[in-house]
């Protein structure tokens, strides 16, 4: 899967 | 999100719950480590500097928002509150934090996953985050007796991040996801720095004995 470019997590 | 990362983002929530009503009940922070509520701090405002630019969920705001604002409360507290500061173990708090933030912050430089200004405040938090409960065991050793508020603050503070881990290995194996390998390996590190606090905290609970740390 594509890097996100977010941190999802706390 | 799965059980085990909102099991640890609960018992985080928790941790700080147990602080907020230990310095509330007791009007003391006796034994609480500024230092650490202080590298706290500085670990979710330079994590969350998404909160504003990235909404992700309302869980993610709401709980961002909870942390910066309870850890930043924390800290003016033990700094301002006239009544709280009169507890605080000042000659005993005397960890270099600031050591710990410049290491953290070289390294982040150094070791990041894309050289952007959020990414490597990210890769900061997360480095600072795992030696972050440093000046606290060593508060812990040098105060003697633990009450009971501060040990389970920090037996809390310990289990979240042993329960992300427990997330990151779902994840692995149910989402394909590769947690980002700083995340992991700093995950490992900051739980493995409470490995001897859990255990004298599981022999004070098995004897039902009070919490000693040996000097």
């Amino acid at each position: 899967d594509e890097e996100e470019d977010f941190h999802d997590e706390l | 999100m799965n059980v085990f990362r909102f099991a640890g983002d609960m018992t985080h929530l928790i941790s700080i719950l147990v602080l907020l009503l230990k310095i509330y009940t007791t009007k003391s922070c006796s034994g609480i480590s500024l230092k650490t509520q202080e590298l706290y701090a500085v670990v979710f405002v330079t994590r969350y500097l998404d909160l504003v630019t990235d909404f992700i969920s309302v869980y993610n705001t709401v709980m961002k928002v909870v942390f910066i604002s309870s850890s930043l409360a924390i800290v003016w507290c033990i700094r301002r509150h006239k009544v709280v500061r009169r507890s605080y173990d000042k000659e005993l708090d005397t960890f270099r934090h600031w050591l710990l933030v410049g290491a953290c912050a070289v390294l982040a430089l150094v070791v990041h996953e894309k050289f952007s200004f959020q990414e490597v405040c990210w890769a900061f938090s997360i480095y600072l985050e795992a030696v972050a409960i440093l000046p606290q065991l060593v508060l812990l050793q040098r105060s003697g007796n633990v009450d009971n508020l501060t040990g389970q603050y920090v037996f809390f503070l310990g289990a979240y991040r042993a329960f992300y881990i427990l997330n990151w290995i779902y994840r692995y194996y149910s989402e394909q996801h590769f947690t980002r390998w700083i995340s992991c390996v700093s995950g490992i590190v900051q739980t493995a720095l409470y490995a001897d606090f859990f255990y004298y905290y599981f022999i004070s609970w098995k004897n039902n004995s009070k919490l000693q740390l040996p000097a």
